[in-house]
């Protein structure tokens, strides 16, 4: 299963992520 | 040809014709996958090999969600409790389930792989993300991850396209569906949570099929009307639940939902390997999406069925029903939320605007068949 997240945000959002990398629900996804 | 075969010289013989195609197959497989790796290794990116129409449509064929149903209710057959031990512990480690974070660790407690794969986590197992006490006033709490998974694929929208892994991409109008402007958010505040209580909000249902597909001038404009205005843009993100995973979702901010769409569709695997080979694939299979406005403006989460994996439950929305025999795929249905105010219990507050979720709030779950 798979989840997708499309949203609206400032240009300047940031994603804290790396492609591949294991993450856990809570964990930051960007600012 | 019958001549022939009477000699017992080139007799039809499908199993040794089944083993020579599939071992031939097999090893041309293993031979691109080869060449590949070499290629990487010398620092040569390597396109991903996209599955032909031909293929996606023989995979599609396949009755996927018959047997994602009947795996379903295979998986909830009760267990005797002396072999629920070593079936759903081999499923553990099969899966790398860490049973410590579990909230019963005892696996003699959970009667069915089903109810197994439902399974809840401690309560402190999954801290939220919060920025630092100190700046914590001065800036916005970021995003969080709805789920626990893999990060597939990430960033910004472009001309309409989003990227399920890198180089393979999908519509995006051809994922949300037309969306009409009564259910795109306006420029809304933050949403609040003590909604006065009520009578339960209105639904709309509807049902429609996909239309022709877009010109580009529709697909920029489609991506325009999700988009508020200057500075801001369209991201994307994509997380794959792996089968030990746990498999509730989460909101990962605080939003209000507005419309509940679901589409049925087939149960192909969302691995990353499938993902990768079939182009679309996320608008091909069942879904639902749930989409309404954040602080920023448009949000959406879209839950995404597999093959084994073709239930979807929301908590706050009782009346969605998937993987179930009779819907047709390529047609989709709407529930919006918010006309009227009202509480659903579990704290989730129905008002004017919509459901309004709380960050890490429980959502929903996947559930196999």
């Amino acid at each position: 299963s798979t989840i997708v997240l499309l949203f609206e945000a400032p240009a300047h959002f940031a994603f804290r992520l790396r492609p591949g990398q294991k993450i856990r629900f809570g964990e930051a996804l960007g600012d | 040809a019958h001549s022939v075969a009477s000699r017992g010289v080139l007799r039809w013989r499908p199993l040794h014709f089944l083993l020579a195609t599939g071992g031939g197959y097999a090893t041309y497989r293993g031979y691109r996958s080869h060449k590949e790796k070499q290629l990487e290794e010398q620092g040569i990116e390597v396109p991903p090999r996209i599955a032909h129409p031909w293929e996606v449509w023989l995979y599609r064929s396949l009755p996927t969600r018959l047997v994602s149903r009947a795996w379903g209710r295979l998986s909830r057959v009760e267990l005797p409790v002396w072999l629920r031990g070593p079936v759903l512990g081999l499923y553990a480690w099969a899966f790398g389930v860490d049973l410590r974070e579990a909230a019963e660790e005892d696996l003699r407690h959970y009667a069915s792989l089903s109810h197994f794969f439902a399974r809840r986590l401690k309560p402190h197992a999954r801290p939220l993300h919060a920025a630092h006490p100190r700046l914590r006033l001065r800036l916005r709490l970021p995003l969080v991850s709805p789920s626990d998974g893999r990060i597939l694929s990430f960033g910004r929208v472009r001309n309409c396209e989003v990227e399920q892994v890198k180089g393979v991409t999908y519509s995006l109008e051809d994922f949300l569906g037309p969306l009409p402007h009564t259910h795109l958010p306006p420029r809304a505040p933050p949403p609040h949570h003590h909604t006065p209580s009520g009578p339960a909000s209105s639904s709309c249902s509807s049902s429609s099929s996909s239309g022709p597909a877009p010109s580009a001038s529709d697909s920029a404009s489609f991506q325009q009307r999700l988009v508020s205005g200057e500075g801001r843009d369209l991201f994307h993100c994509v997380i794959y639940l792996a089968p030990g995973d746990y498999h509730g979702f989460h909101s990962p901010t605080d939003w209000r939902v507005a419309l509940r769409r679901h589409f049925p569709g087939s149960l192909m695997s969302v691995s990353p390997g499938v993902v990768r080979w079939v182009r679309s694939l996320f608008c091909h299979n069942e879904r639902v999406l749930l989409c309404g406005c954040w602080e920023h403006g448009f949000f959406s989460l879209t839950a995404v069925g597999a093959q084994n994996v073709g239930s979807i439950r929301i908590y706050f929305d009782q009346e969605l029903q998937t993987n179930r025999p009779g819907d047709r795929a390529g047609s989709f249905r709407d529930v919006c939320f918010g006309s009227e105010g009202g509480e659903v219990p579990g704290g989730v507050g129905r008002g004017p605007g919509g459901v309004a979720l709380r960050r890490g709030e429980p959502l929903g779950e996947f559930n196999l068949g």
